[in-house]
C-alpha cells in the first residue's frame, strides 16, 4: 500500500461527509446507501465513523459532475475516468468527485427502483406480465396520465405490486422544488418547452420547471434519467425510441451499425435521419458502491496501490465480495490503527442461523450441561469437562481477542483466560461452551500462546510462555522449556504450528518461523527463517497462526488474515463475527 | 477469397467524444495525466524511445510485465476504465 506524501490523515476519527448532489442514473435513496456502505467497508476495520450532514461544512463532500466541473481536473465523457478524490485536509482536500458521464449502477446492470405505488420501493422484476402481456421494460400502459411505472414481481395481475419508474413526471432531483415533479409546459426566457431541456445549463444536466413558468416562479428541478435511458452522444438521460429510422431502415433494438468500434447505440426520437438525436445503450455500468469505496480510500488518505487485487488499485473492476484485501487492511490500519470495539449490537434478536442464547438458557449443570461426545469417541480430544458457570464472560462473543485458536478433532476450538470453546462439528451451528480449561486438560495455565493437534498421533501440543506441554490421551507429558524443541533462549512465545506434510510442520514465533519435526519435537537447525518471504501480505505481528479446513490463518487483534495453500491472502475479517459467528 | 461488395457505413454521430487516437496519442497522454511523465519530456528525443522508461514505470505500477513497450497488455491498460487520482508524484 502507499499513503500520500507527508501521510495525509484525519486529526480526528468522527469524519462527517455531505453529499452535494445526485446523479440522475439512481435515486437519492439508493446513491446514499451505496455511499453508507463504501464509508463502512473503512470503518469496519479501523476506529473511524462516519456521519452524513444534510447542509453545513463537513470532511468529505461528495459531487457528481461532468467535464470540468471546478476544481480544474475535467472528467474525460463516458468511460476512461470514473472518479477522483483528494487526500485529507481543509477545503476542497477529503473531497469525492464522480464522473455523471458515466452510467452508475451498482455493477451488474440497471437496477430500477421504484417510488409510491404499492411496492414500498422495491425494484421492478422484469419481465412481468400485466394484463395477459409480457413487459421488459417500464410501461405507462394502463394509465392515462403516461406516468411510467413497472411491477415488482414477475406478475401484475397476481400480486397487485408496483410502482413508478424514475421519471421527471414523477419527481425531480435537487434544484428548489422540493422534489416535486415537472410540469409541461413551461415557460423559460419567453419560449415554451414541453420536455426537460439543458437550455441555459453549461453542465449538460437536463432540468425543467416545476410550474408553468420558470420566468415567473423560478421553481425548478433536475430530471431523473428514465430507465433503458442512454449515456453519451447527444441526448444523455433520454430514452431509445424504438422502433427508430437510421439510414432509412428500421431499428427495434440498440445496434452498432454505422460505428466502427462496435458500440452499441439507439436514437433517442423515431427518425435518427431527420433528428440525429441519440446516444449509447445502458451496459452493465459502474458500481457506485465499488468506485466510491475507492474514492474513500482516498480521502481517508490512502494512494494507489501496486496490489492488482486490492481496492486501492488504480483501474476498476467489479467484485461481489467484500472488497478490501490485506493491502488495503494494513495501509488504512497504517494510518488510523485497527478498529477497537465491536459492531453495534442491535436490542433485538440476532439475525436467524444462530438462535439468541439467554443467560438462562445456558447448561449449567449435568447432565444436560455435559458437552456430547467427542466425535472420535476419544476421551481426550474435545472437552469433557464440566460447563462453567454462566457469567458475561461465558459469551464467546464478548470476546475481543482469543489467546489461541486450533483445529482439534476436527473442531475449531478457541482459548480465553481458562475458558474454551468450539466450533460445531461443520462449524455452521452455535459455538459452544464455555468449559474450564482446568478441567478439560487440567496440567495446562490458564493463559495459552498456541495449541496443535498432531494429525498423525492426535497428540496436542500447547505452548504457554516459555514452556510447552504435550496431551497423548489423558495423560500429560512436560512442561518442557522451548530450548528442548531446539529454540534460541530468545524465542519468548510460540505463536502457532501448521502442518505441512505429514510429521512435518512449521513452527511461528512472531515474525519467524521453523521448520519441525513433530516426531522427534525438534526444529531444523540454523536461523529461523522471515515469515513475510514465505507469507506476503499477513501481519508480521500475528499473536497466533493455526491450520483450519486447509487454510493457514494469521490472527492479530480481533482480525484474521486467511491464507489458501497457494500462499495467497484471501480474506480478512473478524475472528468473532466470520469464524465464531457472532451477530 | 471473398471480393465484397461495399463496406458498412460508417456514419459520424453529432457529438460523439471518441476521436480516433492512435494507441501512442492515448499513451502519451495517459503518461503525463497519472504522472509517469513530465509534460516536458514529450518533445525530448521525438516520440519514440523515450517513452521507454515511463512505461516501465506505468508497467511496474500496474501488475504488466515490464517491457518498455506498447504492447497489447499495455494499451488494454490505458483504455481501461479507472480512478483520476494520478499514480506518481502529486
Amino acid at each position: 500500500f502507499l499513503t500520500f506524501d507527508g501521510q495525509l490523515k484525519w486529526d480526528h476519527q468522527n469524519i462527517t461527509y455531505r453529499v452535494q448532489n445526485y446523479s440522475p442514473d439512481l435515486t437519492p435513496e439508493v446513491i446514499e446507501d451505496a455511499f453508507a456502505r463504501a464509508f463502512a467497508v473503512w470503518s469496519a476495520v479501523t476506529p473511524l465513523t462516519f456521519t452524513r450532514l444534510s447542509h453545513g461544512p463537513a470532511d468529505i463532500v461528495i459531487q457528481f459532475g461532468t467535464k470540468e466541473h471546478g476544481d480544474g481536473y475535467p472528467f474525460d465523457g463516458p468511460d476512461g475516468l470514473l472518479a477522483h478524490a483528494f487526500p485529507p485536509g481543509p477545503g476542497i482536500q477529503g473531497d469525492a468527485h464522480f464522473d455523471d458521464d458515466e452510467h452508475w449502477t451498482l455493477g451488474k446492470g440497471e437496477v430500477v427502483y421504484t417510488r409510491f405505488g404499492t411496492a414500498e420501493g422495491a425494484a421492478c422484476h422484469f419481465p412481468f406480465t400485466f394484463s395477459g402481456r409480457r413487459y421488459e421494460a417500464c410501461t405507462s400502459d394502463g394509465r392515462e396520465d403516461g406516468l411510467p411505472w413497472c411491477a415488482t414481481t414477475p406478475d401484475y395481475d397476481q400480486d397487485g405490486l408496483f410502482g413508478f419508474c424514475p421519471s421527471e413526471l414523477v419527481y425531480t432531483l435537487d434544484g428548489n422544488a422540493a422534489g416535486s415533479p415537472c410540469v409541461f409546459p413551461f415557460v423559460f426566457e419567453g419560449r415554451s418547452y414541453s420536455s426537460c431541456t439543458t437550455d441555459g445549463r453549461s453542465d449538460g444536466y437536463r432540468w425543467c420547471a416545476t410550474t408553468d413558468s420558470f420566468d415567473r416562479d423560478r421553481t425548478y428541478g433536475f430530471c431523473p434519467n428514465r430507465a433503458s435511458a442512454v449515456t453519451g452522444g447527444n441526448s444523455a438521460g433520454e430514452p431509445c425510441a424504438f422502433p427508430f429510422t437510421f439510414l432509412g431502415r428500421s431499428f427495434a433494438a440498440c445496434t452498432a451499425e454505422g460505428r466502427s468500434d462496435g458500440r452499441l447505440w439507439c436514437a433517442t426520437t423515431h427518425d435518427y435521419d431527420r433528428h440525429r438525436k441519440w446516444g449509447f445503450c445502458p451496459d452493465t455500468g459502474y458500481s457506485l458502491f465499488l468506485v466510491a469505496a475507492h474514492e474513500f480510500g482516498h480521502a481517508l488518505g490512502l494512494d494507489h496501490t501496486t496490489v492488482r487485487e486490492a481496492l486501492m488499485f488504480p483501474m476498476y473492476s467489479y467484485t461481489e465480495g467484500p472488497p478490501l484485501h490485506a493491502d488495503d487492511v494494513e495501509g488504512i490500519q497504517f494510518l488510523y490503527g485497527p478498529r477497537t470495539e465491536p459492531d453495534p449490537r442491535p436490542p433485538t434478536a440476532p439475525p436467524t442461523g444462530r438462535p439468541p442464547a439467554p443467560p438462562t438458557d445456558r447448561p449449567t449443570a449435568p447432565p444436560a450441561g455435559h458437552p456430547p461426545a467427542p466425535p472420535t469417541g476419544r476421551p481426550t480430544a474435545p472437552p469433557t469437562g464440566r460447563p462453567a458457570p454462566p457469567s458475561p464472560a461465558d459469551d464467546v462473543c464478548s470476546v475481543s481477542v482469543f489467546d489461541a485458536l486450533a483445529d482439534i478433532g476436527g473442531r475449531l476450538h478457541f482459548f480465553k483466560d481458562g475458558r474454551l470453546w468450539r466450533a460445531s462439528p461443520r462449524g455452521r451451528g452455535p459455538v459452544e461452551g464455555p468449559w474450564l480449561l482446568s478441567d478439560v486438560w487440567p496440567a495446562l495455565p490458564p493463559r495459552l500462546d498456541a495449541a496443535f493437534e498432531d494429525p498423525l498421533t492426535k497428540n496436542i501440543f500447547f505452548f504457554s510462555g516459555g514452556q510447552y506441554w504435550v496431551y497423548a490421551g489423558r495423560t500429560a507429558l512436560g512442561p518442557w522449556r522451548l530450548e528442548k524443541l531446539g529454540l534460541g533462549s530468545t524465542v519468548q512465545r510460540v505463536t502457532g504450528l501448521v502442518q505441512r506434510k505429514a510429521g512435518k510442520a512449521l513452527l511461528f514465533s512472531g515474525e519467524h518461523y521453523w521448520r519441525m519435526d513433530i516426531k522427534s519435537q525438534s526444529v531444523n537447525r540454523g536461523a529461523p527463517l522471515p515469515v513475510e518471504e514465505l507469507f506476503s501480505g499477513v501481519p508480521l505481528e500475528a499473536h497466533n497462526v493455526f491450520l483450519y479446513k486447509g487454510n493457514i490463518h494469521f490472527c492479530r487483534d480481533q482480525f484474521y488474515w486467511r491464507v489458501t495453500p497457494r500462499g495467497q491472502v484471501d480474506r480478512v475479517g473478524y475472528v468473532t463475527f466470520d469464524i465464531a459467528q457472532c451477530p | 477469397a471473398p471480393r465484397g461488395g461495399p463496406g458498412p457505413t460508417l456514419v459520424l454521430f453529432p457529438g460523439d467524444q471518441s476521436r480516433n487516437r492512435t494507441d501512442r496519442e492515448l499513451a502519451e497522454e495517459y503518461l503525463v495525466r497519472f504522472g509517469y511523465r513530465l509534460p516536458g519530456e514529450m518533445q525530448d528525443g521525438g516520440p519514440g524511445q523515450a517513452m521507454g522508461p515511463a512505461l516501465r514505470r506505468l508497467q511496474k505500477q500496474l501488475a504488466l510485465p515490464e517491457t518498455g513497450e506498447l504492447d497489447p497488455a499495455t494499451v488494454a491498460a490505458i483504455k481501461a476504465p479507472r480512478c483520476g487520482v494520478p499514480d506518481l508524484g502529486n
